[in-house]
């Protein structure tokens, strides 16, 4: 299964990951 | 020369064409394929080899939702207590369940494999991290992420879906956007989603194993304010296949919540798959995914804004939001 997460931002935000990392729920995606 | 062996001869004599044929396509494949990784080790940007039509449309073919019905049903009978620890520890070694983590780690506790699939996680074992304004809602492997570019979002590197094929018509939003921004203001289906002047639309695809722990929690504080049901295909959206057959999330089932936070539009879209077919969203009893029978193309919205509430339901970073179930 996916989650897709698709939202607006200011375009300062930034992702702070790699493709294909782990992941696990609670640690941070990005900020701005 | 009797009529069975002359009609046992008859039926078997197309079997070593088709096999010759079959094994001449998969090695053709297989060779185009070990070429082409064999050019990005020497760095050679090379395009992800899509399915064509034929090949998506044999793969739709598979009774995908029937099989997940199956597989549900089996994994709701109850296993006998002395069957459990062993059915339970082939399923964790083959898939890596790290059971430490589970708030119950007494493989007798889960009457069935869709309980044992269902597991908590000790509270402690996931902290929401605070300084962020964006959490991953799931454990899981980041399989894209990034700026969404003439409302195509990438699935894997490469290849793409549609922005308004996945969401569908943006209809939800009457009630969010102010009455000014109007459908012809904005040039394309992106722009109807940016709600603030400066914004950008980003994207980011969280695709979970089936080791992993399969419910997922809000990404971050926002109000959820409808929701769209897309019955559909349940093909595995596992990495390879994600890599091969293009606008392979507007095929699958999925379930869209769409709301706002702090910076305006916010989604997140659960995705169904053969194993897990079944999505649920603790605060919406109405959901029913995975029937029997849907209408092709079709999709079903429920708004969550009422008379006495007019925001939606308010979700807090890292709330408990909805699971993925066998079936």
């Amino acid at each position: 299964s996916t989650i897709v997460l698709l939202f607006e931002a200011p375009r300062d935000f930034a992702f702070n990951l790699k493709a294909g990392q782990k992941i696990r729920y609670g640690e941070p995606l990005g900020s701005m | 020369f009797s009529p069975v062996s002359l009609g046992l001869q008859a039926r078997l004599r197309p079997l070593p064409l088709i096999l010759a044929t079959g094994g001449g396509y998969v090695g053709y494949d297989q060779y185009g394929r070990y070429r082409d990784r064999e050019l990005e080790k020497l760095g050679i940007e090379v395009e992800p080899r899509v399915a064509n039509e034929a090949q998506v449309g044999l793969y739709k073919t598979i009774p995908t939702r029937l099989l997940s019905r199956a597989w549900g049903r089996l994994n709701q009978v109850e296993l006998p207590t002395w069957l459990r620890k062993p059915v339970y520890s082939l399923y964790i070694w083959t898939f890596g369940v790290n059971m430490q983590e589970a708030a119950v780690e007494d493989l007798h506790h889960y009457r069935n494999l869709g309980e044992f699939f269902r597991r908590k996680l000790k509270p402690q074992a996931r902290p929401v991290c605070d300084s962020h304004c964006v959490i991953s809602p799931a454990d899981g492997k980041i399989l894209h992420f990034g700026r969404v570019r003439n409302c195509e979002v990438e699935q894997v590197k490469g290849v793409t879906y549609s922005l308004e094929t996945f969401l569908g018509p943006h209809t939800w939003a009457e009630s969010l956007v102010d009455a000014t921004r109007n459908e012809d203001d904005a040039s394309s289906f992106q722009d109807l989603l940016v709600t603030k002047e400066g914004n950008e639309l980003f994207h980011c695809v969280v695709y979970l194993a089936p080791g992993d722990y399969h419910c997922f929690h809000s990404p971050t504080d926002w109000t959820v304010a409808h929701r769209r049901h897309f019955p559909g295909s349940l093909m595995s959206v596992n990495p390879g296949v994600a890599r091969w057959i293009k606008e392979l999330f507007c095929h699958n089932e999925r379930v869209v919540l769409s709301g706002e936070w702090t910076h305006g539009f916010f989604s997140l879209t659960a995705v169904g798959a053969t194993n897990v077919g079944s999505i649920r969203i603790y605060f919406d009893k109405e959901l029913r995914t995975n029937a029997p029978r849907y209408s092709k193309g079709s999709y079903n919205d429920f708004s969550y804004i009422s008379n006495n509430n007019r925001e939606g339901v308010a979700m807090r970073k890292g709330e408990h939001l909805g699971e993925f179930n066998l079936g």
